[in-house]
């Protein structure tokens, strides 16, 4: 098992290197990767011979074929992931209907709100059942990753109602840090620190 | 003027700092900090000096406030920043009435789109122009940031429409990868890789 922080860069890495061979690039050295990521090439290194990938070609450098194989198997993403979202509003909406999600083999199988309006409905051909429902639907369609696009207030409440009905794992989109204890992993979701950078570059009114 | 992998780690530096003032801590050194964003004590150290940070005192660190708001000055987020959203779908009425942006003086201001039914009423209180009002619109307001949530098949030419308009900061959450001269800059929001990250640890079935 690695370390937060390697898993941290792994997504780094893969989504670097997924864009690399759509550009045609067939291999590639660290200190490239350092230039593209900012991840000093000794990190690189390092986190690759953790994670068991094979020593780079001398001449050549690592395939990145070989390297987008591995860090699939290793982030499991193979495997097709029953994923449900939590508060059927504008995000979730937009959450219901989001290519990305289908392509890298996560399915959005249904959607869970309160609202007497929205529930029984369906919105891009999946279901939208009642909170009070989960317990079986979890279990009947095998989902093992909430996403939370609920209003603020209830964020903690509907967080626990679903770990106290065993899932494991959270997308928070909602700007609540959620207290978790151990045994459960969140990854919360924030649109200002892509902003922030925004006006970093505007501010200072440089180009790329 | 700092690289833009500096800039990427002061958003995380910025971020970590906002939660430990949360909690209530008040000074840190870079070896915490290392092991909070698994970024290097060395590039740590190596970023404050760039960035102008005063030197952490030898028995405490570094003050938290006072690194938040060298952090702040540099982002250039003092400054109330106007922004539009492109395309006012399910994501982009969520973005509309998001409360994340206003707390960190991110004002929305209004929204283009070219749907008749949509344009010329409101959402959140906020106007919903036609795209093609856009050129006085961006004067007025002053608005220097453009968030696209349209459909892929546009995200290109809506793009190359607010580019020639002068606007050169775009926060993209279509999944496109825009072809962008440079002398401007995009940030894309992907939602996969958070939740790469979430099906390592439930893969693996680890607790934190
Ligand atoms: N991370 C980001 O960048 C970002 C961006 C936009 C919005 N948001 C957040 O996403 C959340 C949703 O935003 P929105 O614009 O879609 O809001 P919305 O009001 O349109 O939708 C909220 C939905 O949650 C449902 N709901 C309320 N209580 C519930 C409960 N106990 N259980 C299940 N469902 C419940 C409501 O019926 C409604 O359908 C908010 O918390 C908002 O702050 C985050
Ligand atoms: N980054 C992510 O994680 C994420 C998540 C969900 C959705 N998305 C993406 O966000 C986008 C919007 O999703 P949605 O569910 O809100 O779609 P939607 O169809 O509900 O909304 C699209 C809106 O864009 C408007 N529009 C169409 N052409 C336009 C043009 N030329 N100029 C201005 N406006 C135009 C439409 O009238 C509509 O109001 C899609 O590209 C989707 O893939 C991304």
């Amino acid at each position: 098992i690695v370390s937060k922080k390697i898993v941290e860069r792994l997504t780094i890495y893969k989504r670097e290197i997924e864009k690399l061979i759509k550009e045609g690039k067939e291999t590639i050295f660290s200190y490239e990767l350092e230039k593209i990521t900012g991840i000093p090439a000794t990190t690189i290194r390092k986190d690759f011979s953790i994670l068991g990938v094979k020593l780079g070609h001398v001449k050549y450098g690592y395939n990145l074929i070989y390297l987008k194989r591995v860090f699939d198997e290793i982030l499991g993403v193979k495997k097709p992931w029953n994923i449900a979202i939590v508060g059927i509003g504008n995000l979730g909406r937009a959450l219901m209907g989001y290519t990305g999600f289908e392509k890298r083999n996560f399915n959005v199988i249904c959607g869970f709100d309160i609202d007497e309006k929205v529930v029984g409905t369906k919105y891009n051909n999946k279901p939208i059942f009642h909170l009070n429902e989960a317990p079986q639907i979890l279990k009947e369609y095998d989902i093992h990753i909430i996403v939370l696009t609920v209003p603020s207030e209830v964020t903690e409440s509907v967080f626990k109602y679903f770990y106290d009905l065993g899932i494991r794992a959270f997308l928070n989109l909602t700007p609540v840090i959620i207290n978790c204890s151990s045994c459960v992993y969140v990854e919360n979701v924030d649109l200002t620190s892509p902003l922030e950078k925004l006006t970093y570059y505007v501010d200072k009114n440089i180009c790329n």
